[in-house]
């Protein structure tokens, strides 16, 4: 199945 | 002191009109560069970055950097009560937790004045690296628009598929199958009606519709969207405003687990 990833898995915090 | 002067009030509802379901609170920074937004929806899914530049306001002063957290829905609220065709001056200063927006009419003869609270925001900060995308697909913000609805009612996830011929979008669901194929078009009278298909390789990628609709609401503010791809990577959604800025919505994909 698909799963919705997370946006924190791609961009780093500042 | 921050002071900002636009020529339409009309131009910032807009943009606050599109945002605002996907993020409720956010922190306006303010600089000599101009005024900028970043900010993620609560599910940490999607992103928005709003960039508009001090060069593109009639008038913009903003002695220090400076944070303005405000309540999207708050102030969409006051920008509803601009005129169709006022002005809008934007004022706040570190002394006290409002904003103030001025609405002026064309002829000078009606002038409101609304105080908008501030508030704290706790917000993190991303780092979007400047990636280079796999392919860039520029189309009519209205085609766009119309995909995804279209798509919406079929089913909950989009495919995208870009090849150097075309862009697919397909959906499924309970009821059945969708398609959209768009080819390249480049021969048209305006360039805002081009379809425009760069891919250095091809991409197949998957997204939730629902976000992509949301990140619709910004047709009104450009002819023309500006949707990049690479594999495994968030999608941007780009919409400019011409000579100010952009508004730019980052997508999460959906990944075979």
């Amino acid at each position: 199945a698909m799963g919705q990833k997370s946006l924190d898995l791609f961009f780093k915090s500042v | 002191m921050f002071e900002a002067q636009m020529a339409q009030a009309a131009l910032l509802k807009q943009i606050i009109e599109s945002i605002r379901e996907l993020i409720t609170e956010a922190t306006f920074e303010v600089s000599g560069t101009g005024m900028m937004l970043q900010a993620m929806d609560s599910s940490h899914v999607s992103l928005v970055a709003l960039n508009l530049r001090s060069d593109g306001f009639q008038l913009f002063r903003a002695d220090r950097p400076f944070s303005m957290g405000m309540n999207l829905n708050h102030m969409a609220k006051m920008l509803k009560c601009a005129g169709k065709d006022d002005t809008l001056t934007m004022r706040a200063d570190e002394a006290n937790d409002l904003v103030t927006f001025l609405f002026e009419s064309p002829g000078n003869e009606r002038l409101a004045e609304f105080e908008l609270k501030l508030m704290d925001i706790t917000s993190e900060n991303l780092g979007i690296p400047d990636a280079e995308y796999s392919a860039t697909v520029s189309m009519p913000s209205a085609e766009f628009q119309r995909i995804v609805k279209d798509l919406g009612s079929i089913g909950d996830t989009v495919e995208i598929t870009v090849t150097k011929d075309d862009v697919r979008f397909a959906a499924s669901g309970d009821i059945g199958n969708a398609t959209i194929k768009c080819r390249q078009l480049l021969d048209t009278e305006k360039p805002e009606d081009r379809t425009l298909i760069e891919m250095v390789e091809p991409v197949n990628l998957t997204f939730a519709l629902r976000y992509l609709i949301n990140f619709s609401k910004a047709t009104s503010l450009a002819p023309s969207v500006t949707i990049k791809l690479s594999t495994e990577m968030p999608v941007v959604v780009e919409y400019k405003l011409s000579d100010i800025g952009y508004v730019r919505f980052y997508l999460a994909p959906k990944i075979e687990d």
